[in-house]
């Protein structure tokens, strides 16, 4: 474990929190989108098959379930809670969302590490984590402007990866062979997504403004 | 650290 993966792990549970938070507590899902949502409980679900099967720590036994719990939790609020669903903008989250899970499959069936099944699975679970945010970021242009902590929760979930980016360069250079080429690029990919956001979301901090 | 081949990370 190093500082820059504990900052990526505390700033992607940071999101989690933030999204539960405005979930929770003001009952409302204006602008998030349940299609990256969904995206995202099928991204744990298929990560954290090992959780059973492999003990690496306490911690990390623990983050998985927090992520695991708190992501199916969300989506269980957005479509079956009375009041947030309601507030759930359903015309405009219209991303095709089914299309992103078939090539990420494709495509860890193809290019994986090992051809297991954990294996195939996990590899699978990074490129549609890479594409996840879409759905998010399409529902954001089409809702002019969001609130804070909408834009707090995006914020916090394109900064982890970008952490983490930071943590396997450490790595890279202090353990030897670890190289993980499918990792670094399907995590490069996901942060690069989130530039356009990224410019915004600083612009607003710069003007003051609501991110438009 | 874990045994190879097992992811450590999240």
């Amino acid at each position: 474990m190093n500082i820059f993966r504990l900052a990526g792990d505390m700033t992607h549970l940071a999101s989690v929190l933030v999204l539960l938070l405005k979930i929770h507590t003001i009952k409302s899902c204006a602008g998030v989108s349940l299609r990256t949502q969904e995206l995202y409980a099928i991204v744990f679900a298929t990560r954290y098959l090992d959780i059973f099967t492999s003990f690496v720590s306490v911690y990390n036994t623990f983050m998985k379930l927090v992520f695991l719990g708190s992501s199916f939790s969300i989506v269980w609020y957005m479509r079956y809670h009375k009041a947030v669903h309601r507030t759930y903008d359903r015309e405009q989250d219209t991303f095709r969302h089914w299309f992103l899970v078939l090539p990420c499959l494709v495509l860890a069936l193809l290019i994986h590490e090992k051809f297991t099944f954990l294996e195939v699975l996990w590899t699978f679970s990074l490129y549609l984590e890479a594409v996840a945010i879409l759905p998010q970021l399409v529902l954001l242009q089409r809702t002019r402007n969001i609130d804070n902590l909408t834009g707090q929760y995006i914020f916090l979930l394109g900064g982890y990866r970008g952490l983490y980016i930071l943590n396997w360069i450490y790595r890279y250079f202090t353990e030897p062979h670890f190289v993980h080429w499918i990792t670094w690029i399907a995590g490069l990919v996901q942060t690069l997504l989130y530039a356009d956001f990224f410019y915004y979301y600083f612009l607003r901090f710069i003007g003051g403004r609501g991110v438009e | 650290d874990t045994p190879k081949g097992f992811h450590d990370e999240l």
